[in-house]
């Protein structure tokens, strides 16, 4: 049968940053094509294709069923893949090889995490599920 | 075809969406 594209709005404009991005307008509908994991959305705007953050587009008929995942506070064990230092206040700086407790997975790509006491955003695509092979 | 990921993470959601 026919491939029903879900379809998105843009709420904000994005600019690309690098070469497989589509860069999109506030108000522009995009057909999604694929969802990563890790927060990018391959959609299609017109004849143009790319990757565009799923932060920056909202469903334009509101979902049955919610997209995003409930918070697990038990937490998920992952390892960190790739360092990164905190640009905001409310993100976690890691080193590679660190473990932290994953609590939840939210589809703009940045999961919140424990590690010890303190709680914060990183970016899923840093992280890797722990005992999986990347 | 789809093209490959960036490999950089995304931005963290702009100012439009936190107003929600």
């Amino acid at each position: 049968g026919p491939i029903i594209l879900q379809t998105y709005r843009a709420i904000a404009d994005y600019e690309k940053n690098s070469k497989n991005e589509l860069a999109v307008s506030a108000g522009d509908i995009v057909d999604v094509v694929e969802k990563s994991e890790h927060g990018w959305w391959f959609c299609q705007l017109k004849n143009k294709r790319g990757w565009v953050p799923a932060a920056y587009l909202e469903p334009i008929d509101s979902p049955d069923e919610p997209e995003e995942a409930d918070p697990n506070y038990e937490g998920e064990l992952y390892i960190i893949i790739t360092g990164y230092t905190a640009d905001q206040d409310d993100e976690l700086t890691l080193k590679e090889g660190e473990s932290v407790e994953v609590i939840h997975k939210l589809l703009d790509g940045w999961w919140v995490v424990r590690k010890d006491e303190t709680t914060g955003y990183y970016p899923s695509m840093y992280m890797q599920k722990s005992g999986e092979k990347s | 075809t789809i093209k490959r990921p960036p490999e950089n993470p995304p931005p963290r959601p702009p100012p439009e969406a936190r107003k929600k």
